[in-house]
Order: C-alpha cells, then sequence, then structure tokens
C-alpha cells in the first residue's frame, strides 16, 4: 500500500543524522514506486522526484526534526505546491455570459459535471444554461435534458442532426438575449488522437470563444493523463480541470499530471452520481490521498 | 531498438519504461523484469531471444486463466439453450456501448436475442440502451417507473426470454464504484435473481474496464467478482493511447479470461479477444 510504502521509504533515513546523498536515493525510489502506484504518469514522477531530491539535500538540518520526519513533509510540501496552493474558483468572465466549454475523453464525466456546474451556480445565485452539442452519443442530448430538468435549469440543444459548433454558437446566442451570466457548453468524449474529432472541438472553441475550458478527467485514468492533457492543451487550450468518481478508491495522481503539463489548476472534484456531488478541489486533501 | 543488442541493464530499464508507461503497474513490471534480469545473469540473451521471452511472458499471463479452465479461448452464447450475459463494471466504462455491439454481434450470428435494460438509475441510461437495440433489431425490456428495483427488470427479462425461447439475453447494469457497499449488494441480489430464476442458463458475468483506467481496475476486479461472480473480462476503449496494462495483474491475481475487445464507438467496433495481438500492440 501507498502508506506503507512511503513508511518504508523514510525507515532508511530513521536514526540518520541528516538527509544526504548516501541515504537519499534510496528513499526516493520508494516514492518513485508509491506515485506510478498512484497513478502518477512516469515523466512526471521522474522531475517530481529530481524536484524532492534537489530540495532534501539542499535543506537545512532542522534541530529536533529527524531526517525521516523532514523527508516526508518535504515531498508533502513539493506535492502541494505543485497542484497549486490554494483553490482556483470557475472563470467569471467581466461581460455576461462567462462561457464554458467542457472537454475530455469518453466516459470522463462531462455531461454529469456539466449538470453539477450548472446546479453549483445556481446556489450561488447565478443563472446557468447548460448546451447540449452531443450528437454522437445516443440519448447524450436527452441526459442533459433530464438532469436539467432535475435540479430546473436551463437546458439548450438543436438536436442531434446539427453540427456541435452550430449547437454551442445558438446556445450563446441565447445565453446573451436572454440575460444568462454563465453559458456551459457540454460535448461529446473523444481521443486526443482522434483529429477530425479534436479538429471539431477547436471548431466548437473558435465558435464561442469561452472564458473557461475545463479538462474533465477520471480520477481511475492510468499513465494516459499526461499525454491526454498535453494534446487537449497544445490543440485546444485548458484553463482548468475536473477530477471526477473521486469517490471511489483511485489514488488520483493524475492530478499532479494534468497540473504538471498544462499548469491549468483542478477546480472541482466529482464526489458522487448525483448532481450534489461537486467539491471544490483542495491540493493538501489530494496531496494525502496520493501519497496514501 | 529493443531487440537490436543482447540484453542489458539498460534495454531493461526501456521495457520497465514500455510497461510501466502501459500501465502493467509497479508490482507485475518487476515480476516480468525479475525473470528477464535473470537468465541474463545466466547468459548471454541476444535482443531478438529477449523480445520473445517477453512476450512470451506477458501472452502465458493472458492465456492462464483460459489454460487453468480448461474453457473455450472463444466465448460464444451455446446454441439451443438460455444464455445469459451480464454486463457489470464501474461508472462510464462502456457497459451499454459494449451490450450493444454484442447485441448486433449475436444477431449476425445467427441467435435470438433479447436486451434488458437493467440501469434504473442513470438519466437517459433506458433511452441510450433502446437506440443500441434498435440498430440491431433486439426488443428491450425495461421498467419504465421512476428508480424502478433494477431485480425487477431482470425478473421481467428472465421470464419473456424463457417464454420466448430466446438464446441470449444480455442485461445492462447501473455503473457504481466498488467502494459503495448498498451498490454492490445491490448486484449481488441481481445476480442471485439470475441463478435462481434460471438455474439452467449458461451465465455469464462480464466486468468492462476501461484500459484507459490505472491500477484501480484490479481493485475492481476483485470487488466484482465477489458481488457479481465474474467469468470474463472485456476491455474498451482499446483505439485510444492507452495499452490497458492493468490487464496482467486481473489476469493473473483474478485468473479471468478477458473474452472481448472494445475498439472504438460504432456498432462493429468489438473483437475477440487474442493474446497474440494485445501483447504486439503493447510493445509496438
Ligand atoms: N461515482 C461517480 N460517478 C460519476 C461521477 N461523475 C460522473 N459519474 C458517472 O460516470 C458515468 C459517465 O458520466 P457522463 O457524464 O455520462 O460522462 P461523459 O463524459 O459525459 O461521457 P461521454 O459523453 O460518453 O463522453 C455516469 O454513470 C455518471 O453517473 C462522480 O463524481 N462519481
Ligand atoms: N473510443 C471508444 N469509446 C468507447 C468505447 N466503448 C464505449 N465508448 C464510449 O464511452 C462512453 C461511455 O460508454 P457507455 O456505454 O455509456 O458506458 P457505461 O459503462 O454504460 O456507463 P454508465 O452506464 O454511465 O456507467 C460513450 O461515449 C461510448 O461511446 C470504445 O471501445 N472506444
Ligand atoms: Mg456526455
Ligand atoms: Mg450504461
Amino acid at each position: 500500500e501507498l502508506s506503507q510504502r512511503f513508511e518504508d521509504a523514510v525507515r532508511g533515513l530513521k536514526g540518520e543524522a541528516s538527509i544526504s546523498e548516501g541515504n537519499v536515493d534510496s528513499a526516493l525510489k520508494d516514492v518513485r514506486r508509491a506515485l506510478l502506484d498512484a497513478d502518477v504518469s512516469l515523466p512526471v514522477v521522474k522531475s517530481f522526484i529530481a524536484e524532492v531530491r534537489e530540495k532534501a539535500l539542499g535543506a537545512d538540518v532542522v534541530r529536533g526534526v529527524s531526517p525521516d520526519q523532514q523527508f516526508i513533509k518535504l515531498v508533502h510540501e513539493e506535492l502541494v505546491e505543485v497542484m497549486g496552493g490554494a483553490n482556483a474558483p470557475l472563470a467569471k468572465a467581466e461581460q455576461s455570459p462567462t462561457v464554458v466549454l467542457m472537454a475530455g475523453l469518453q466516459g470522463a464525466g462531462k455531461t454529469t459535471a456539466t449538470a453539477k456546474l450548472g446546479l453549483h451556480l445556481k446556489e450561488q445565485g447565478r443563472r446557468a444554461l447548460l448546451v447540449a452539442a452531443d450528437t454522437y452519443r445516443p440519448a447524450a442530448i436527452d441526459q442533459l435534458q433530464t438532469l436539467g430538468q432535475q435540479i430546473d435549469v436551463e437546458v439548450f440543444s438543436l438536436g442531434a442532426d446539427a453540427k456541435p459548433e452550430a449547437i454551442a454558437e445558438a446556445g450563446l446566442a441565447k445565453g446573451r438575449e436572454e440575460g444568462f451570466d454563465t453559458v456551459i457548453v457540454d460535448t461529446a468524449g473523444r481521443l486526443q488522437i482522434d483529429t477530425s474529432m479534436m479538429e471539431e472541438m477547436v471548431r466548437i472553441r473558435s465558435a464561442v470563444a469561452p472564458d473557461e475550458v475545463l479538462l474533465v478527467v477520471d480520477s481511475m485514468i492510468g499513465q494516459e493523463a499526461a499525454d491526454l492533457t498535453r494534446s487537449f492543451h497544445e490543440q485546444v487550450g485548458i484553463t482548468g480541470a475536473v477530477l471526477t468518481k473521486m469517490d471511489g478508491d483511485s489514488r488520483g495522481g493524475a492530478a499532479l499530471s494534468i497540473r504538471k503539463v498544462s499548469g491549468a489548476p483542478i477546480k472541482f472534484i466529482g464526489t458522487g452520481e448525483k448532481v450534489e456531488a461537486l467539491q471544490p478541489f483542495h491540493p493538501e486533501r489530494m496531496a494525502s490521498r496520493i501519497l496514501g | 531498438n529493443l531487440g537490436d543488442d543482447p540484453l542489458s541493464e539498460a534495454s531493461l530499464d526501456d521495457i520497465e519504461t514500455l510497461l510501466l508507461q502501459a500501465d502493467v503497474g509497479v508490482e507485475a513490471t518487476d515480476q516480468v523484469l525479475d525473470l528477464l534480469r535473470r537468465r541474463m545473469n545466466e547468459a548471454v540473451v541476444d535482443g531478438s531471444e529477449a523480445i520473445n521471452l517477453l512476450k512470451d511472458q506477458l501472452r502465458n499471463l493472458l492465456d492462464a486463466p483460459i489454460k487453468s479452465m480448461g474453457a473455450n479461448p472463444l466465448l460464444a452464447p451455446q446454441k439451443g439453450r438460455l444464455n445469459i450475459w451480464l454486463m457489470v463494471g464501474v461508472n462510464g466504462v462502456g457497459k451499454t456501448t459494449t451490450l450493444g455491439k454484442l447485441a448486433n454481434l449475436a444477431v449476425r450470428s445467427g441467435y435470438s436475442c433479447l436486451v434488458a435494460a437493467g440501469d434504473t438509475f442513470r438519466a437517459a441510461a433506458v433511452q441510450q440502451l433502446q437506440v443500441w437495440a434498435d440498430r440491431s433489431g433486439v426488443p428491450l425490456v425495461a421498467n419504465p417507473s421512476a428508480n424502478a428495483d433494477p431485480a425487477a427488470v431482470v425478473f421481467d427479462a428472465i421470464g419473456a426470454a424463457q417464454s420466448k425461447d430466446i438464446e441470449l439475453l444480455l442485461v445492462d447494469t447501473a455503473g457504481r464504484l466498488q467502494t459503495k457497499n448498498n451498490l454492490m449488494e445491490e448486484l449481488a441480489k441481481v445476480r442471485r435473481i439470475v441463478d435462481r430464476l434460471a438455474p439452467d442458463a449458461a451465465v455469464e458475468s462480464l466486468l468492462v474496464l476501461d484500459a484507459s483506467q490505472g491500477q484501480n481496475g484490479l481493485r475492481q476486479a476483485m470487488a466484482f467478482a465477489k458481488a457479481a461472480g465474474l467469468t470474463g473480462v472485456v476491455l474498451t476503449k482499446l483505439d485510444g493511447t492507452a495499452r490497458g496494462g492493468v490487464a496482467f495483474a486481473v489476469a493473473s491475481e483474478s485468473n479471468l479470461p478477458i473474452r472481448f475487445i472494445g475498439a472504438g464507438e460504432g456498432l462493429r467496433d468489438l473483437r475477440p479477444f487474442n493474446s497474440f495481438e494485445f501483447v504486439e500492440a503493447l510493445l509496438a
């Protein structure tokens, strides 16, 4: 288990006078294994370990703090720092409506997150319009409309025969005309290597000029998280992420990969299937979860 | 570059990187490397021999469950009797889509088929399955009332399948995280109903795993095996960049055969699992 491995890592440092070249590498080896077990992408693990190594060796000896305690604290702090310190809220444009575009792989939780954000905004006294622009998945538009009805938030679509970019554009127009302060566009799941679908995403993006592009990622995702984030960031440009299904027991190492690769903060986490199950992201809690 | 030079620590590093990035996991990767390292320490292992060693080891891990069961490597419904196949797994992995593909495969292969809408919870789950069923002209059994008991739908579907001499009943279930005890108990209840109402049916309980997921896949397999009595695995989304390496841990720890591969969102994007092809793609 991760926490066991982490204890093993620092066992090598117990009884040592300080963290040194001689003892740090075996401790780091265990941290590396722990992060891989937690599904952090390998290149991200490597650069993180290198940073921790530098800091550990450069750290001043703290009186009364044993090296193993100092090491654990350092790893934890470094994780929290990489994942972004304080919580980052949803964008709010100067001129209404704020436009939010949802993107990600198939089954990540985009449609559910779209409704969750709609409810979250409603509870803040804001008026969101949800735009159903997934014309591929059977009953995708029905799904968002059903969720919208459950929370009494309006859903707009032109139907599955229209082009997604046209639906997005028309949704934005309605949002402006009818004074919604936020328009959230749900899109079809797509592979980052599907050229035509990624080009479509770029067209949807151009059509609505979003203030926020949220990459929705399943917290159970494996090594692919780094490549996925890089591709979406390079081709579409992401401003934030939503990490879903955090009510499970996955370590969620993707959180570190997403942040490292794109610099974008994770803004929310999904904590259940119900529409109320959305919470702001807290880096310290995520760091503890990744480290077990 | 792998296979050009004899096996060395450097090439072991390359193999480790490849396996780790394919989601094989730390422990399974270490086991593979240990075996290769032992061979390397006994004698010079030339490049192509190393690759074959690696491929054999990986293939054997995946084929072991079938070999140990003495089962048919190709899964198909048994003609002339009721077959009931349950699709189970966590949220969003591709259960409903896979079921749609299986219904199509069944019809094209000449089986009479029926689909049960066992997901009575999620928004538009029944409508989604209805579209898939319509694509193959397969009838759907569903309960239209809100938050119906999935057990009731399965009960009705089995009754319909038996009275119409259906050969393959495909049961869709709601996605559920294995940490939710009440939902796992709900699934266990569905499985008990199947066993009780159709004791003579050939039952397959298929865990659908998403190839893009990491190490949690093993935890899913262990938990779902307890609740739903698993007989096999379907690995989906292999058309993406993910290589599905968690399949090795699942095969060896839960002793489950991988039965089908999902490689796309279309009706025909399903094929029987082939360990040779899978390992080739993994090392590509
Ligand atoms: N337990 C849990 N389930 C979730 C969460 N978020 C979404 N889900 C479930 O995950 C599944 C997929 O969610 P969707 O919203 O349909 O995912 P999507 O990204 O829109 O899927 P596609 O449109 O097909 O790409 C559904 O069963 C949701 O109920 C979460 O935070 N926790
Ligand atoms: N690229 C790709 N997408 C797939 C594959 N299988 C399923 N999908 C997509 O994954 C998403 C989720 O599929 P579903 O069939 O709804 O998954 P599910 O397990 O039934 O989801 P829940 O019922 O909500 O738990 C959909 O967008 C599917 O089109 C596959 O093999 N490849
Ligand atoms: Mg969706
Ligand atoms: Mg489903």
